[in-house]
Formats: structure tokens, sequence, C-alpha cells
């Protein structure tokens, strides 16, 4: 059956979303004193995972990360503490 | 990156449930050489226990999963996680249930996968360096490779330290695939010139015309950007190699990978459909490289650069006698040498027929 193609790139950013919140998300500081929004934002986490794979780091996603992204893989974060 | 590790090298571990993909013994026998792979490079000892709190509680859950903060998401994605040492959680690790658990090449290896999570569970973190156990996505390696790269064991000797020197008591590390043994078998082979390179699993041996004495050595010391498992590997007319994995192939010169590889088997002319290639070897007479995937063969011109019409077409047709699945293949002198399991077949592509029957690894000075 012909795919959608706008359901799919929607599909896309819900994986890289997740994908980045779940293994490139920085931990919270522990000596930080209340709250403090995550200001890095999605490109630099990409910059970061992009960075980890040993592919173009561009901060933009292309085909070559959007792959890496959906190969099977351990659960625990590439960055930051694993606790 | 290594986290504190256990204040102890004797562990206990419990596994908590077990996975219906796999017998209970092969669950048993898959952990328990998961301990293995990192008993034999430190001082840890791991002993099993059957009740109570272990150090490193190993369980398969779906989704969300008992106490742990972390959740599961269905078949493929993540496969498992861990937790660094520590109390409560700490040490332990949890496989998903959603994904087929094997002890083979098919599904996920719960052998390797357990290593790696192991890794975990006593404070490493992930590697970026590929070859190694400890990258965060999963490769499959043959189980009777010794999976630890040199970066896990510099990671965690860095926190427990070496093994004792009593090599009585301690199996050495395990090394690679015997090549005298008598079901020898090759993933690829290729020639380089004058000399014969046969590969298989992280490791190569070059074997030359005038020395019987092969030379071993790890694939990623030559080309460390190059995956080990390599499948098929041919030496074009341009004094250059390809190998090939999945449906990824590289050119290399000499130690240089060429720029912009690894690229897709698709701009060779393979249709979408085939996935990976069993064997190829370029005949120098003709300049035509045959690539054997299945019990069929693909002819490509290398002076054109394109796969001619009319392909595939079955094996046999063309080489008689050569009715195997083809795993490696390469030229020499004219004939062909095709090999399959710990068997080869040496052919006389004139006269189109088998001259003779002989063992995978007949080029050894065994």
């Amino acid at each position: 059956l012909p795919t959608h193609p706008e359901k799919d790139n929607e599909g896309d950013a819900k994986l890289v979303q997740n994908y980045l919140n779940k293994f490139y998300a920085v931990e919270p500081d522990p000596n930080q004193l209340g709250w403090k929004i995550n200001s890095e934002s999605g490109s630099e986490k990409l910059q970061k995972m992009q960075q980890f794979f040993g592919l173009k780091v561009t901060g933009k996603l292309d085909n070559e990360t959007l792959e890496m992204m959906k190969k099977p893989r351990c659960g625990v974060p590439d960055v930051g503490l694993y606790g | 990156f290594t986290l504190p590790g256990w204040k102890k090298n004797k562990l206990t571990y419990r596994i908590v449930n077990y996975t219906p993909d796999m017998s209970k013994e092969d669950v048993d026998k898959a952990i328990e050489e998961a301990f293995k792979v990192w008993s034999v490079v430190t001082p840890l000892i791991f002993t099993r226990i059957h009740k109570g709190i272990a150090d490193i509680m190993i369980a398969f859950g779906t989704r969300v999963h008992g106490h742990c903060p972390r959740y599961f998401d269905g078949p493929l994605g993540v496969l498992a996680h861990a937790f660094p040492p520590g109390n409560g959680l700490g040490g332990d690790v949890h496989f998903d249930e959603d994904e087929d658990w094997t002890t083979g090449s098919s599904g996920f290896n719960l052998f390797l996968v357990a290593a790696h999570e192991f890794g975990h569970a006593l404070g490493l973190s992930h590697s970026k360096d590929q070859r190694a156990l400890m990258f965060p996505n999963y490769a499959y390696i043959s189980p009777s490779e010794f999976p630890l790269s040199p970066d896990d064991i510099s990671g965690i000797q860095s926190i427990y330290g070496s093994p004792p020197n009593a090599p009585d008591e301690r199996p050495t590390t395990p090394t690679s695939p015997k090549i005298c043994g008598s079901q020898m078998s090759f993933d690829a082979i290729t020639t380089l010139r004058r000399e014969v390179i046969f590969l298989k699993g992280r490791h190569l041996w070059r074997v030359y015309p005038d020395n019987p004495e092969a030379e071993r050595e790890l694939i990623s010391v030559f080309w460390p950007n190059v995956t080990p498992g390599i499948e098929a590997a041919y030496e074009n007319t341009k004094d250059q190699i390809l190998l090939f994995k999945g449906n990824k192939f590289w050119i290399v010169s000499g130690y240089q990978v060429l720029l912009g590889y690894p690229k897709s088997i698709n701009t060779l002319g393979f249709p979408k459909g085939v996935k990976k290639v069993d064997a190829a070897v370029c005949n120098k007479n003709t300049g035509k490289t045959d690539f054997f995937i299945g019990d069929k063969y693909w002819r490509f011109d290398e002076n054109s650069q394109s796969m001619e019409k009319g392909y595939p077409r079955p094996t046999v047709n063309e080489f008689p006698g050569i009715s195997q699945r083809v795993d490696a293949v390469f030229q020499q002198k004219g004939l062909f040498y095709f090999f399959h399991g710990s068997k080869q077949w040496e052919f006389d592509p004139l006269a189109k027929k088998v001259i003779r029957e002989m063992k995978s690894n007949s080029w050894f000075n065994c």
C-alpha cells in the first residue's frame, strides 16, 4: 500500500524527539538549586548524537542519522549519568 | 566513561524469570557465558543464587515493568537496559520480552545483549567505538568470537584491574577460531595482487604464495572504519578491494577506505529487494564480476561500471557442480575456488567443470 509521506514524517519526528530525550537528555545538575528549564535545544542534542555515532555533525536530521536512530539498541543513555 | 564499580570482587546474580523464546537451559547458559566474558579479563567472580536479593537481578519484562523507572517500547527499538553498581535497582538488568531472544543470529542473541548490559551493571557506560561490545547499537557477531574489544577491556580493567596472573587458575582470553580446525569456514575471501586474504568475523589471514605461514590480523587494524563480519570481498581491475556487509559496501585501496563509503549496494545496480551479497569474484580475463546471492549470480561489467541485463541466473547453469550457496570465492591462475562451509571446489571456467574438492583451509600450512 502506498505510505502517506506526511504521516511518515510525523512518525519520524516523534521517533527523533523520543530518541533524543531518552538517550541525550542532559541529567539535572545535582547542585542546582530549584527548577531550571532544560535550555539545550533539539539541534544541540542532535549534534551530540551525531558526534557520538561518528556521523556528519550538522544538527540537522538526514537519512543517515535517522537510519542510525532506527537501529535496535540498548536503553541506557549515551550521555550523562545512566544511574 | 566508567562509574565507580562494585567495592567487592565476588558478586552474585539471580535470574528472576525467563523468556518463553528460549529453553531455561539456554537462558542459564547465555547468562553464565555473558558473565564469563567479563570474569576472564578481571578479578571478578560471579556466583548464581536462586533466592533472595542478588547484586545483579536479571528479569524479562515489557512496557512498564515493576518498579523500574524506565519502560520498554514493544518489539525492536530498546532491547534491554541496566543500572550501575549500587543497592536497590543498582546492578539490575532488564530485557524487553517483546523481542525475539535466541541463541543464534536470528532475532536478538541473548548472550551478546546480556554481555553488553552486564558491562553497564559493572560500571561501564556506552562506547563510541563501533567495534566495542559497549557500543549502544546491537550488532550480531558469532558467539564463538571473543566479543570484547581493546576499548572494552581497558575500560573494565580501569575499574577492577586485571585477572590475577595464575594461568592455571584462569583460562586465557579466548582467541580467534583455529585456522586448522576441521570445520573451519570463511565469510569472505579476496586476492590482493599476489596474496590471498581470508576473512572471518573480526579477523583476516594473509597468505602469500611463497610463504606457507599465514599472517593473522584484526580487520580493524587495517580498516578501522569497516565493521567486522564482512560477508563478501573481491579485488577489482583497479588494484582496489570491495568489501560487502548487508546492503553496504566499502572500496579500499591499500589501507585507505575511499571517501564517501560505505555506499548502498543499490548503487551497483542491485534492485531494492537484494539485501546482501554472499560472495563475489572479478574474472581478470573478462573484466566481469560475478556476485553470488543464494543459488543465483549477477554479472557486473567493471569497464562500464554497470550490471549486465538478463541477470540473476542460476549459478549451477554457468558453474556446473557449484550447487550450494557460495560463502566465498576467489580466482587464482585462471581457476576459481568456491567455498561453502568447510569445503571448497576448484573450478575451471573455460572447461566449465569442477576439477577437485578440497578442505576450506587447504591454503594454510595445517
